[in-house]
């Protein structure tokens, strides 16, 4: 068989994980939209939302990662983050979204669109931090 | 007696990576 692949993903990514809302709000991680992550990172006081261009996608350093190069924000700070290939980004508009999206459903059953160099996903950096 | 199993409840920041530290507004 195949050597360990060890699931690194957080639980919640699972369909069916349980999410609460800024608000209180709770909803699966599956019906997630665009909205639920602007309004709840508006009523917080500590996380503010921020949008992230996918630059470039390149292979990683294990098999199944991958390093997604992202223009953050309006001052396009460059930020470079290796991930495993599956695990879901949020894009704005379109919903979960990842490297390698067959194994995303396979393994959390979670649907996901294909990520690609433009698309614009939902990041938070930290309100107080100047 | 069954004790009701409780359902994890994440937070909706859980999902979302943070990318980049603030920068100066």
């Amino acid at each position: 068989s195949s050597p360990s692949s060890p699931v690194a993903l957080p639980p919640f990514f699972m369909r069916g994980s349980i999410i609460q809302l800024a608000d209180g709000e709770l909803k699966r991680v599956e019906d997630l939209k665009t909205e639920d992550f602007i309004q709840s990172a508006e009523i917080s006081s500590e996380l503010k939302i921020d949008s992230s261009t996918v630059e470039r996608i390149d292979c990683g350093q294990s098999p199944n990662a991958v390093l997604i190069q992202f223009s953050v924000g309006e001052l396009k700070a460059q930020v470079c983050v290796e991930v495993l290939v599956e695990y879901p980004f949020f894009v704005f508009g379109q919903g979960w979204s990842s490297c390698c999206p067959d194994r995303t459903t396979q393994l959390f059953e979670l649907s996901c669109a294909k990520l690609c160099v433009g698309d614009v996903c939902v990041s938070l950096t930290l309100r107080s931090l100047r | 007696n069954v004790e009701p199993r409780s359902v994890p409840v994440f937070p909706w920041h859980s999902l979302v990576p943070f990318l980049a530290p603030t920068q100066s507004d």
